[in-house]
């Protein structure tokens, strides 16, 4: 039984200013670090692709299940997210190793040969900086490199 | 005003130099290398010596770090379609770099245990960020962009929010500060900045700091003001329900939070609910559903459409709910306050029922309504709390028959036969904004409303509580406990005579409604 | 009549917590987990 309830000069305005921030509103990207190199473009695709992830595709089992090239994508490319952690967290469970000197992944082999005092014998994924810094120009493919 | 001649070219010049140094590679992580470097050439520009000379620099840095953005939007924008990544990256790059500065500032200032320096300097900083916003929301009006104030505010809240043992110390501290800029900002004193609002006090980082991080809920009387802020605002456009484009979107933003809330806090909402139903209007029947539904995480609610369920059985039922709120507060004027105790205390003089109606009148109709709805909600509750005091005082249980023939029923009984029609809608819905989870209240409350309709007078007023529960629950869920046993109370207890009242049959409808609850029931 | 709470895009049968993914009062879904800012390591900021 409560009648309409008139808007009074400052609700005018409010709305006033209101409406004209409607045209702006904050993307969820607006509030994360800027990602030099895989920046957000939320990019409207077909309707009848997936629109939202796979349940449970932020745990590490999802991530346990995705191939290792994937995992070395996402860790690479999506630096400093929980997307990288839990990339590196499957990639360890598939008993790869983070070489913190020479920031690349190693699968130690079955009977490790010593090498050298920093190098054991295993399959290295060689991160290819230059190679890095014209992915965009040629096809950019993680090179594993069996090092002797 | 009257800055010193030529401070804002140098707070230019060193603006420019560190958003260089910033992005150099050299900068080191979180850019310590240079800013060490930096704050040398701050002193070499005496830009340090005072806390006025401070003051002035990071007001001008702020005044140009947003003038940039405007000028890159105005380039490469319009004014009314969302920018362009290319753009936004542009601008950001510009404001981080300023917000590590202040964060670097902010973490170093004083040396390294002396937090107050740290924290006097963050609010002095929030402070003049949110001053130049607000003048600027003046001056530019529908014109005023959100845009560089949301990231400054955001990014530096997560910049002191990073796990480094210097902002352990000052973690909450920090969250006053922010909240007290946020309380200052709030929709209705910068509605152009309502939408970037709503994003900041609902960010993950923000609510785990407020609700779950910060020990003790101290986070949560601040951000209950928060969205007592927001409902607020909202309050007048939601009221009419014609929800333009703009607040549509802030509204299911609303719902969104308030279904976070319910499911991670919902003992937030418990203990707020009184407060928030203050401001959200009668009219958001589910809004309010979702604040009253919320029960604590630990109790087990029993079905509500369990045959023959006693609840003066459970064993919650006799808990009094806590409530964050000093609602007697809010019975004003204090002589008023004073009569009413005396006759809760004396039952007389019997002149008091007709001078509470004339309290509860607005002064100011033009509101939309001829009653002081808050005046109206406390009075409601601090009855009620009364009389539940009262009656267990004597040891009984708030039920039927112990409710009957004391002073707190006469006043009840009283605005439910004195007022109209509308007077009497404010008066039963903040009885039956009390229909919770099990407690002691949603006991008393159940029972007082089930009382109101039994000793009515009139078929109007059994009317108008079946109207008062039913609107409430022929809304989209999720429906609070406490409503729907009293709903299933009144059409199953055969001492209401409910499906003889000729409104039950009033139109097909609404006869086929109340059968299929029945039909639940059983 | 309101609004089918349950298409805001909340899953609001989740066992754990739903704020830290909670993207956006505007967002019809929760964060991916490239969404979220995370301290990693140092030595995992490669670029």
């Amino acid at each position: 039984p409560l009648g309409p309830q008139p808007l009074n000069e400052e609700h005018k305005r409010e709305i006033r200013m209101q409406e004209s921030a409607f045209n702006h509103v904050p993307q969820p990207s607006d509030s994360e670090r800027l990602r030099l190199y895989m920046p957000r473009n939320p990019y409207q695709t077909a309707q009848h692709f997936p629109q939202v992830p796979p349940p449970h595709s932020d745990t590490v089992e999802f991530f346990q299940r995705l191939s290792t090239e994937t995992l070395f994508y996402i860790f690479y490319y999506m630096e400093g997210t929980k997307a990288q952690y839990m990339a590196a967290k499957a990639l360890k469970k598939q008993s790869w190793r983070f070489h913190t000197k020479y920031m690349m992944w190693f699968q130690r082999h079955e009977e490790p040969k010593t090498i050298t005092d920093e190098y054991e014998q295993g399959t290295y994924i060689f991160f290819d900086y230059e190679k890095w810094g014209q992915r965009k120009k040629e096809g950019f493919t993680f090179e594993y490199r069996y090092l002797e | 005003i009257d800055d010193p001649p030529g401070l804002r070219e140098k707070a230019d010049a060193l603006l420019r130099e560190w958003v260089h140094m910033y992005h150099q590679p050299a900068a080191g992580r979180d850019s310590t290398k240079a800013f060490s470097n930096f704050v040398q050439h701050m002193h070499q520009q005496g830009i340090l010596k005072t806390d006025d000379l401070i003051t002035r620099f990071f007001r001008l840095c702020t005044e140009m770090s947003v003038d940039m953005t405007y000028k890159l939007m105005s380039e490469h924008g319009s004014q009314h379609q969302p920018l362009p990544i290319s753009v936004k990256t542009k601008c950001f790059q510009r404001l981080d770099a300023f917000v590590r500065l202040i964060a670097l500032l902010v973490k170093h200032s004083g040396d390294e245990a002396n937090m107050v320096t740290k924290v006097n300097l963050l609010n002095k900083v929030l402070g003049i960020v949110a001053g130049v916003m607000m003048q600027d929301h003046e001056l530019r009006d529908v014109s005023f962009q959100q845009l560089p104030y949301h990231r400054i505010f955001i990014m530096l809240f997560m910049e002191l929010n990073s796990p480094e043992r210097i902002l352990e110390n000052i973690n909450y501290q920090v969250l006053c500060a922010f909240f007290n800029v946020f309380h200052v900002m709030r929709p209705s004193r910068a509605p152009g900045f309502a939408f970037a609002w709503l994003e900041l006090i609902s960010h993950r980082v923000f609510i785990g700091r407020m609700l779950a991080i910060t020990p003790n809920q101290q986070g949560w009387p601040m951000y209950a003001q928060l969205l007592i802020d927001l409902f607020r605002y909202m309050a007048p456009f939601l009221r009419n329900a014609d929800l333009k484009k703009s607040t549509l979107l802030l509204y299911r933003g609303a719902l969104r939070v308030l279904l976070i809330m319910l499911h991670d806090f919902p003992e937030l909402l418990c203990d707020y609910h009184y407060a928030f139903c203050d401001v959200v209007p009668p009219n958001c029947i589910q809004m309010r559903n979702l604040i009253l539904s919320a029960f604590p995480r630990n109790m087990r609610l029993p079905d509500p459409f369990t045959p023959n369920l006693k609840i003066e059985m459970l064993q919650e039922i006799n808990h009094a709910p806590k409530c964050q709120i000093n609602y007697a507060g809010a019975i004003q004027p204090s002589s008023f306050k004073k009569d009413l105790d005396s006759y809760l205390l004396n039952r007389a003089p019997v002149s008091f029922l007709s001078e509470m109606r004339s309290t509860l009148q607005q002064p100011c109709p033009e509101l939309g309504t001829r009653y002081n709805i808050s005046l109206m909600n406390a009075l409601v509750l601090y009855v009620g709390s009364q009389a539940i005091n009262h009656i267990y005082s004597r040891n009984l249980s708030p039920n039927m028959s112990a409710i009957a023939h004391s002073a707190h029923m006469d006043i009840f009984q009283n605005l439910a036969v004195a007022l109209d029609t509308e007077g009497r809608y404010i008066f039963l819905n903040a009885m039956a904004n009390h229909l919770r989870y099990p407690n002691s209240h949603t006991h008393y409350f159940s029972s007082a409303l089930l009382y109101l309709f039994a000793e009515a007078n009139t078929e109007a007023i059994q009317e108008q509580i079946t109207r008062v529960l039913l609107e409430r629950l022929i809304v989209n869920r999720p429906h609070p406990w406490g409503l729907l046993i009293t709903f299933i109370e009144l059409i199953k207890n055969p001492s209401f005579k409910f499906w003889q009242h000729s409104f039950v049959h009033c139109a097909p409808e609404i006869e086929k409604l109340f059968e299929s609850v029945a039909k639940s029931c059983s | 009549p309101g609004i089918d709470l349950t298409t805001l895009g909340l899953n609001l049968n989740a066992p754990d917590n739903l704020y830290p993914t909670f993207l956006s009062p505007w967002a019809d879904g929760p964060c991916r987990p490239q969404d979220i800012d995370y301290h990693v390591p140092t030595e995992y900021l490669t670029n």
